[in-house]
């Protein structure tokens, strides 16, 4: 129904518009609808990061249109919000100050929220409360064993 | 609701009994490439109904261990998740319980079977248990490898599914 | 003709079943056709990571497929070498063993190829014999600088 | 036939004239996210002839500086390639060249214009210089941003095709 859509469409577009400052140290994003009908229209994301012109995710850099993605995953999360959230490797292509806006957010919202990130990432490791480590010391077979940051380093899992 | 610990015997890499405990609220997982830890996220999604077909392989063999150079494959798979609910979030009958515990289980050219606190159950009293907790089909709390790159992909029309499924 | 791609298939296949294990140091991978008919067949890349099972590239893990896709794209790229060869964050998946034997081989290459290679990763950047530092201090505008490893770190290049 | 300097112009966020020099066989490039590297790889490829539509953005004007927070919109973009060729491996009339520069420069609502050794030409005259050399249209010499995931993707069918057009 048209009411329902826009409903969703302006709970997403406010959490979307919260979330993508935190990430970025500022900026802005916010949804758009592409069409006339509510009942039809798709929607797209528009964006203006700190310093730059407003322009559609498309053209953002690799790292900057995953951030941008992060906020709106975050934004749909937050829809209906579960206790738990696993994220494998989403801070794959983010730089150093991105990673740790990242984890800014994570730290905060872990008030609320059980974060377990797959990471290869060192800066994702030090905001971890506690690390898992899985190696394959016997070829194809897993197993657990709890690290800490050095140790992680150790065994290679940074990359 | 917390996620207490994942357990898994047999489940693709992890072919030993392996618990994964969760006490803290900021966990990271690590290891090389390869090593299994994106094998504990399928575990997950297993668990909890999802088709064999969502997740890597398409059939439910490729979810029992099938073999190493040093060891044989495995006749079964086993997952196991407790749920910490002593503020009593899940719901219906299991309100009462301080902890949930979900577990599926498949035998080599058998059926999946689901337990319940360790009674069998169907496929769907475990999708009906977590209703209402954000966990679910739609939901965003499992954000797997390569998920990102698909969003940004998306096109406008299929952007606007993921919103209305996802509410 | 039939002759013609039997022949790109050999050649490619002979290229990845070396390059492969250099880059994982060990294992083997190969491609298979998916038809019986050299006219129509599709292409498939099977492999078997050092002590593990044979399988299809699809079973792998995010950072096994990479570098496999990287064995099979310098083996289309020896069909007909280029002089040079410019590579944007291909490393990203990686682990630190990885990527060191990613590096390892082009090093090896460069001697007869010249690499440019966009990286946030700290070992990349230490094979590199020049680094070139994009920042963007005015915001919007690119600008370059030369830089030592220290100073790529100091600008929050690396992730 | 190294490739010794690139030097672009008011191309995408390279507003200002920038020479990279390349005298090293094991370049790294770095920086922060969105400063700009993979633009460089972009102006790569348009000057050796690929429309607009393949790089990020959908038209010519999006290789144009559009301006920021602090400038105004660029009115033109050129990027020039300059090729080492004291080898003579690249053929044709251009053999007895020591340097071979290759430069594409359009302005706003203007066609693209192509110039070899600062000669105007077509942009055939660009790609039949680099026949022959493993650069042009199918060549894997140019490995962008997230090729390497849509590669892992590529169903077998569409793997045949690349292998063809590869030789
Ligand atoms: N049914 C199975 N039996 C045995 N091993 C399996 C099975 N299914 C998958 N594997 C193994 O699990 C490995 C993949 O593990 P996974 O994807 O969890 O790695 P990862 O730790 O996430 O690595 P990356 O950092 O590269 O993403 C593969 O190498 C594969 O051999
Ligand atoms: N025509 C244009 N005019 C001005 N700026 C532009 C233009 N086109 C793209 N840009 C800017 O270039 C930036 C993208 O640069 P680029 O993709 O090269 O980043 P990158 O260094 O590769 O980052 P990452 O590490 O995230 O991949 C965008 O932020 C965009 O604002
Ligand atoms: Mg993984
Ligand atoms: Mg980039």
């Amino acid at each position: 129904t048209k009411d329902r859509f826009k409903n969703i469409f302006d709970r997403v577009n406010q959490r979307l518009q919260e979330m993508f400052p935190r990430l970025f140290g500022g900026g802005k994003a916010f949804l758009v609808m592409t069409g006339d009908d509510l009942l039809t229209t798709g929607i797209s994301i528009m964006a203006r990061l700190p310093g730059k012109r407003l322009s559609s995710i498309h053209l953002m850099s690799g790292g900057e249109k995953a951030l941008t993605a992060v906020a709106l995953v975050f934004s749909l999360f937050e829809l209906n919000p579960a206790p738990f959230c696993l994220l494998d490797e989403v801070d794959a292509p983010l730089d150093d100050a991105n990673v740790t806006r990242y984890c800014e957010l994570l730290k905060e919202m872990s008030e609320r929220v059980q974060f377990i990130s797959i990471t290869h990432n060192k800066n994702t490791m030090e905001y971890a409360n506690q690390l898992l480590g899985i190696t394959m010391s016997e070829p194809g077979v897993s197993r657990m064993v709890s690290v800490d940051i050095d140790e992680a380093v150790e065994m290679q899992a940074v990359s | 609701m917390r996620l207490n610990c994942v357990k898994l015997s047999g489940f693709k890499s992890f072919v030993d009994p392996t618990t994964f405990s969760f006490p803290s609220s900021m966990v990271g997982v690590v290891g090389p490439n390869g090593c299994g830890k994106s094998n504990i996220i399928d575990a997950v999604r297993w668990v909890m109904g999802e088709s064999s077909r969502h997740l890597r392989g398409n059939t439910m063999e490729d979810v029992i261990f099938n073999g190493s150079s040093t060891r044989s494959p495995a006749g079964q798979a086993s997952v196991e998740l407790v749920f910490d609910n002593s503020q009593g979030r899940l719901g219906g009958e299991y309100a009462a319980y301080t902890e949930i515990s979900v577990r599926r289980q498949v035998v080599r050219d058998g059926q999946s079977k689901y337990f319940l606190n360790g009674v069998q159950c169907r496929r769907k009293d475990i999708v009906s248990v977590f209703l209402g907790t954000g966990l679910g089909p739609n939901s965003y709390a499992i954000i797997e490898q390569g998920m990102i790159s698909r969003l940004i992909d998306t096109k406008p029309d299929e952007l606007r599914v993921y919103l209305e499924e996802a509410a």
